[in-house]
């Protein structure tokens, strides 16, 4: 579930927007210890010119937007993307019925960027 | 529609392939969740984040590599003295199911478990002391008599709980065939004059391995 949209329109710019991910939404809640869902947000937003420097992006954005203004048809805006990530630990049964305690990486969005 | 419904399965069954798992598991009975793992999964939780990247290919709690911690729950079975009852005070065959482990999967620590009846083992006379010793063995029974057991202590009193680390047991990690058989014996030492047979089976409340391990993936990660 993402977050509800707020009343003040949501800045367009990229960054992390709230995702709440529930197990029980996708039917993994009996074999799924804990957590019973989390929080793994996503990117969204526009990369557009001129790239301000919190966006996190590459020079070669930089200069993709600069191409996307002068001829937007022929090349598109750089992409808002995930740039640091986060794991999380899953407890769980696994298909033997043994208790399992494992370490995901890449599982939280913490920080995104154009690129 | 059946088509979405199978473009989802398909969806769900690759990102379980991802998590390392061949199948959505079904629980057939709710397991108790072992008191250690809940602990590590609590702290985990509850710890900030920190700015840098923390090893995640590595299980800080008892400083080895790993990203995987499982317990495994014995499987064996009480076996007969075969010695007269005196001094031996229980024989059991430990056997502990690994095939849950994937293709790739090094293990890095194995660590024994024997949970106790409260007092179950009281000294059992003056100058006495309680002798436990484990033994490889194949998930058919006893070792073959005279070889060398794998770990051997004396005790003048049991704890309610004994851990014992493994590693040393599985050569580099490798479980022979999926699964690891053990021979416990628990017997009175020599000396003193025993002031009653010391406890049976009925001691031992549980057994079970905790396993880490190193998934595939860590392993390719950390060999980039």
């Amino acid at each position: 579930s993402s977050a509800p949209s707020p009343a003040v329109s949501p800045s367009p710019l990229c960054k992390p927007r709230r995702l709440y991910i529930s197990f029980s939404d996708v039917g993994w809640e009996n074999w799924i210890i804990a957590p019973q869902g989390y929080l793994a947000n996503y990117c969204g937003g526009d990369c557009p010119f001129p790239l301000a420097a919190e966006l996190n992006s590459t020079n070669h954005a930089v200069l993709q937007t600069m191409v996307h203004s002068l001829d937007p048809r022929g090349t598109p805006q750089p992409c808002c993307v995930p740039v640091r990530l986060s794991p999380i630990s899953i407890l769980y049964y696994d298909n033997s019925d043994n208790v399992v305690l494992r370490h995901y990486e890449d599982m939280v969005v913490d920080e995104c960027g154009c690129r | 529609s059946p088509v979405l419904a199978a473009e989802l399965s398909r969806q769900e069954s690759s990102l379980l392939k991802s998590l390392g798992l061949s199948a959505k598991p079904s629980p057939k009975s709710a397991v108790p969740v072992p008191p250690v793992l809940w602990r590590m999964f609590q702290r985990r939780k509850t710890q900030p984040r920190p700015q840098e990247e923390p090893d995640s290919c590595r299980v800080e709690e008892f400083n080895v590599p790993g990203n995987i911690v499982r317990v495994f729950a014995d499987q064996g079975r009480f076996l007969p003295e075969g010695q007269p009852r005196g001094r031996l005070c229980l024989r059991k065959l430990l056997f502990f199911n690994l095939s849950a482990l994937e293709e790739g999967e090094r293990l890095t620590m194995a660590q024994l478990e024997l949970q106790f009846h409260h007092n179950s083992y009281q000294p059992p006379g003056p100058g006495q002391v309680l002798e436990l010793r484990l033994y490889p063995a194949s998930p058919r029974g006893p070792p073959q008599p005279g070889r060398r057991p794998l770990l051997e202590r004396s005790f003048v009193r049991m704890h309610k709980s004994l851990l014992f680390e493994l590693s040393a047991a599985l050569k580099d990690g490798k479980v022979p065939g999926g699964d690891l058989a053990l021979v416990l014996e628990i017997s009175a030492g020599d000396g003193g004059s025993p002031r009653s047979p010391c406890a049976g089976s009925d001691a031992l409340a549980a057994t079970s391995l905790l396993a880490v391990t190193l998934g595939r993936r860590c392993r390719a990660r950390r060999r980039r």
